[in-house]
């Protein structure tokens, strides 16, 4: 039996019922097939554990609807805070990025942490500069912006005074945990 | 949050999570992804893992480690240290979420005790499974 295998998760939490559209769920359900059928043609073409997560997280990443990358949520402060961590199972190296803001996939920088850096864990200024080194580059924090986001801060910060609108997504993205 | 877990035909794990955080926290504020063994954790002895959820319950109960310390010195399966995490003791400490984990045999787990996670998966070979809901 063929025992190579990943799985993959955009967040978790409650179910927005009142408002539940069918359109935003299939638009959830063709993104999870899609980047999960990736990450499996890649392990199929014998490709590593490691390199799977990543293109997986990093394809996560790009989609607006998660909350990584383009899409992610706003702080209080109506800026972006983006975390990221790998972890390779042979060997138990580690890398992480924490609070970062101007680079476009983290995980790719946390892979460099993993990779290139004698630390696990780099935050901030430092974490930028460090993925700057590493090839990766910079880009403008408004990439991550959706209205989607912006509207949800409007939402937790008026008291959620405002209603969803008809286009809710399957989960309550208020609330929704990660 | 997002995340994934794999094993590979080499038989090697690796686990990956990211995170834009929580709508409206405190500028500064870090939750339990970029913590290995709180929301990201592999080691081929036992599993992979990569969490979703309460942050901070998840950083105080080391959530993925406890899954691979709970396999390892407890002896206990996927299964059983997936459930015993999510479903006992992260709700004990007021947290909600959920989280994927494979095992070194391919095994895998997706649990959550919120009322729903994004999640999917693919084993080589067979077509692939995606959820939002509780089955």
């Amino acid at each position: 039996m063929e025992k190579a295998v990943i799985a993959i998760h955009g967040g978790a939490g409650a179910i927005t019922r009142a408002s539940m559209s069918a359109e935003r769920e299939q638009a959830y359900i063709a993104a999870l097939s899609e980047i999960i059928t990736q990450g499996q043609a890649l392990l199929a073409a014998g490709g590593s554990a490691l390199d799977a997560v990543t293109e997986a997280v990093r394809l996560l990443e790009e989609c607006p609807l998660f909350n990584a990358g383009v899409g992610s949520v706003f702080t209080h402060q109506g800026t972006h805070e983006l975390d990221a961590c790998i972890m390779d199972g042979r060997s138990l190296d580690a890398g992480a990025v924490a609070g970062v803001s101007r680079i476009r996939n983290p995980i790719l920088a946390a892979r460099a942490v993993l990779e290139s850096s004698p630390h696990v864990l780099l935050i901030g200024e430092g974490a930028e500069t460090f993925a700057f080194e590493n090839a990766l580059d910079a880009v403008n924090p408004a990439l991550f912006s959706t209205p989607e986001r912006w509207a949800q801060l409007q939402q937790v910060r008026d008291g959620e005074a405002l209603l969803l609108d008809h286009d809710a997504p399957p989960l309550d993205e208020r609330h929704k945990m990660g | 949050t997002v995340g994934a877990v794999a094993l590979d035909r080499a038989g090697n794990l690796a686990a990956a999570t990211s995170t834009g955080g929580m709508t409206n926290k405190r500028v500064g504020r870090v939750g339990d992804s970029p913590i290995p063994g709180a929301g990201c954790y592999a080691n081929n002895a036992n599993v992979a893992v990569s969490c979703t959820g309460t942050g901070e319950v998840f950083m105080r109960t080391l959530a993925a480690y406890d899954i691979a310390a709970l396999m390892e010195y407890a002896g206990l399966s996927l299964q059983q240290a997936t459930e015993r995490v999510v479903m006992e003791k992260i709700p004990v400490l007021g947290g909600s979420g959920g989280l994927i984990a494979v095992d070194n045999e391919g095994n895998l787990a997706m649990p959550f005790n919120s009322e729903g996670m994004y999640r999917a998966f693919a084993r080589v070979g067979d077509a692939p499974t995606v959820g939002i809901y509780r089955e």
